[in-house]
């Protein structure tokens, strides 16, 4: 990627020049489970790339245009797995008509996206049609990627073949893995393994495999938030600091602002510009403002710049300028009311704007007697707007299955990502693509992931995850709380961001860490409701359900989350020393309010022979009534490490209420 | 065949090192289902074989049922879908 590395705090702009203790992810190899890779891309380059790990089992499998010289000391491995797609589809995939290889070649875009993002080798002048210009690179660009397609274009990723995936990676060496897909709600229950990525990573984690996955773009609803599972690293979306502001010109001379990736290559001057609902099929049916397929008269919009409205977070812009070209209509102003995301419309101009904006164009049109605009092109600005912000689109906690984990763990750009892509034309160019998701969040964690392990080997997934969280930003580029893009503006909460926005210098060096064993996962497992007998198929290890109380409250997680206090709880943790030997750490404690909040002991003492020492949280509710959740922190410092635990809780005086 | 879907059949860790002999034992336990091992090598997508032990396999509706039942089977879960983010 341009741009989101520098902002989030990675600074190195060649292989020559090193400002990080991380090895650039050195010696690491990060399994990528998505819709394949397009290997001639010049992200995947292995120009200075060190040898393949000697851990690594896998293999490159060969396939329609794919063959093993299609991997390097970069890509080291790939396979391709569609047994469970097909047989959900219920015939073949025929690569003609649905557009397809067989073979872990990319045909979507995606898998080629996140794999770059996470450890492409750098490359010079990379840009979208000159937007977003820059040195492209991943996170770890030199880290070794495997690819394991389980993802098909147009078809989604089956079960079983994500499965079989996680089967391999683990067979193979794989030290991280990065999942960009999801489910969405209502979920399946990880307890009852009918959510195969929660199986599949859990075997995984057991392993030493950290698993990251995205948090899902269902939002910003509450409760909306995937892939849950307290073993995965889920990792929520925010903006960077950059933005494309085009400006349009109005017929009375007045100029106001956009967002566009539109840089066709003609400028035609000012045009005719109109509001959908002057150009409706039926000037009565209301859904002409949003510009509904069919809903636009080809005579009337023919030539013109329609503007439309979206009230939907959900607007799809490519499908609206489908509909205003289809009608003959030459550029689309959409204004929607969240800033995150551009997408590129092939066929026409597309300028987004907010509602404040196209409120201002809609008055100049019912003003001028024969209204015009013109659409400049975008430019790449930098620096200008406060970021990070948690973007719309991304999934929110707490989690509907398990309100006792906080989800997401972090938040990570995510919004206007340049990485690499399929080539349009399917020609073996360079081709780099600028898209929105909790898919492109993903990978930025999984690197970041990759980094921390090249220099801590030994490090659980559970310690790295903690590393993660508990160092996470709370602050915007103006020294204010992290916002959030919603329906409404606010300042982000855990179930925004969980821990904060990913902060790689920070977490190489924690301080502390909350580690967690697969025992203690097991343990929690039990908590939810799993029997000894389910228990004992999952390890190798006899383990016995514990009879202790609040197991799901005692996970050793780097958040506390309460979803049900009802007069007073304690909740345990243990940290484990990672930094200086002698080290003494105090606690400083934010009370969610109306919570009464008590640590025990207040100060740590880390020696030669103490490395790992527990405290108790006691939380009381001084509520009246009964309250959503509110959010607090605990964080313990010994003046140069900050490690702080998002907190959130949620008091319940009664088990219901009545109106009585 | 329309009456089939595609199951995964869990069953937790690895009891064995040695994959062959994990293939093997879910060959054993799908034949034992359905009746030959020619019918077992027709239904099986895939062996899960080293992060965990289980099988994709098409199986009908009862078949499914039935294989829940069998010692070792942790759970069986119908093949569905996932979506890039």
């Amino acid at each position: 990627t341009t741009r989101s590395w520098e902002f989030i705090g990675l600074n190195f702009h060649s292989s020559g020049k090193l400002s990080t203790e991380s090895n650039m992810g050195e010696g690491t190899i990060i399994g990528v489970i998505d819709s394949g890779v397009w290997p001639e891309s010049e992200s995947f380059s292995d120009k200075g790339m060190g040898p393949i790990p000697s851990h690594w089992k896998g293999k490159c499998q060969k396939g329609q245009n794919f063959n093993s010289s299609n991997c390097n000391k970069k890509l080291i491995g790939a396979r391709w797995f569609i047994k469970g797609v097909m047989h959900m589809i219920n015939r073949s995939i025929d690569t003609t008509k649905d557009d397809e290889f067989l073979s872990p070649r990319d045909a979507a875009g995606h898998g080629t996206h996140t794999a770059s993002t996470a450890a492409g080798n750098f490359v010079d002048k990379a840009s979208y049609k000159g937007l977003a210009a820059g040195v492209a690179r991943g996170g770890a660009p030199l880290a070794h990627l495997a690819i394991y397609k389980a993802c098909w274009d147009g078809f989604g990723c089956a079960d079983a073949d994500i499965l079989k995936a996680f089967d391999k990676a683990i067979h193979d060496g794989v030290d991280i893995l990065s999942l960009s897909l999801g489910s969405n709600i209502p979920l399946f229950s990880y307890i009852d393994q009918r959510d195969s990525i929660a199986v599949g990573s859990f075997h995984a984690a057991s392993r030493g495999i950290t698993v990251v996955c995205s948090a899902g773009n269902d939002g910003p609803t509450s409760q909306t938030i995937a892939n849950t599972a307290p073993w995965i690293i889920t990792v929520g979306a925010t903006t960077i600091d950059r933005a494309f502001p085009t400006a349009i010109t109005l017929g009375n001379h007045q100029t106001v602002w956009g967002q566009s990736m539109d840089t066709g290559k003609e400028n035609w001057g000012f045009t005719g510009l109109t509001y959908s609902e002057r150009v409706a099929v039926d000037s009565k049916d209301d859904s002409s403002k949003y510009c509904n397929p069919g809903t636009l008269n080809a005579t009337l919009a023919s030539g013109k710049i329609i503007l439309c409205f979206s009230k939907s977070d959900k607007v799809d812009m490519v499908n609206t300028s489908l509909t205003v070209a289809e009608a003959g209509g030459v550029g689309l102003i959409l204004a929607q009311f969240h800033n995150d995301g551009l997408p590129s419309c092939d066929l026409i101009p597309c300028v987004k704007v907010d509602y404040e904006v196209g409120t201002e164009i809609l008055s100049y049109i019912r003003t001028a007697r024969s209204p015009l605009a013109k659409l400049n092109f975008p430019k790449t600005v930098i620096g200008k707007w406060v970021s990070p912000q948690v973007a719309s689109f991304s999934s929110r906690g707490p989690s509907s299955i398990s309100p006792a984990i906080l989800k997401p763990d972090v938040a990570a750009p995510g919004v206007d990502i340049l990485a690499a892509f399929t080539p349009f034309g399917r020609k073996h160019l360079n081709s780099y693509a600028l898209l929105s998701g909790t898919s492109m969040a993903c990978p930025h964690v999984a690197a970041i992931a990759a980094l921390i392990k090249s220099v801590h080997k030994d490090w659980s997934p559970a310690a790295i995850r903690s590393a993660l969280v508990t160092t996470a930003s709370q602050t915007g580029t103006d020294g204010m709380n992290i916002f959030e893009e919603g329906f409404t503006r606010k300042a982000a909460d855990p179930f925004d961001m969980g821990g904060g926005h990913v902060n790689p210098n920070r977490a190489m060096q924690p301080g502390l860490v909350y580690d967690i064993s697969t025992e203690d996962y097991i343990q929690f497992l039990c908590s939810m409701g799993h029997t000894n007998a389910s228990i004992s198929a999952l390890t190798k290890t006899k383990i016995s359900c514990s009879k202790s109380s609040h197991l799901e409250l005692n996970l050793n997680l780097p958040s506390i989350t309460i979803p049900n206090l009802r007069q007073s709880v304690t909740v345990t943790r243990k940290v484990t020393n990672v930094g200086h030997i002698n080290s003494v750490y105090r606690a400083v404690e934010e009370a969610p309010y109306g919570i009464k909040m008590r640590v025990e002991p207040q100060v740590l003492s880390f020696n030669m022979t103490r490395k790992v020492i527990s405290f108790k949280a006691t939380f009381s509710t001084t509520e009246k009534l009964l309250a959503d959740y509110r959010f607090g922190s605990l964080t313990w410092t010994d003046g140069e490490h900050f490690v702080r635990s998002p907190i959130a809780i949620r008091t319940v005086k009664h088990e219901w209420y009545s109106y009585e | 065949d329309a009456s089939t879907n595609v199951y995964i059949v869990y069953m937790g860790e690895n009891k064995y090192e040695d994959p062959v002999t994990i293939t093997k034992s879910h060959h054993k336990l799908l034949s034992t289902l359905l009746g030959s091992k020619e019918a077992a090598m027709r239904s099986i997508l895939y062996s899960y074989k080293h992060g965990f032990s289980g099988f994709a396999a098409r199986l009908t509706e009862t078949e499914a049922k039935n294989i829940a039942e069998f010692p070792g089977v942790l759970q069986v879960i119908q093949n569905g879908i996932f979506k890039l983010h």
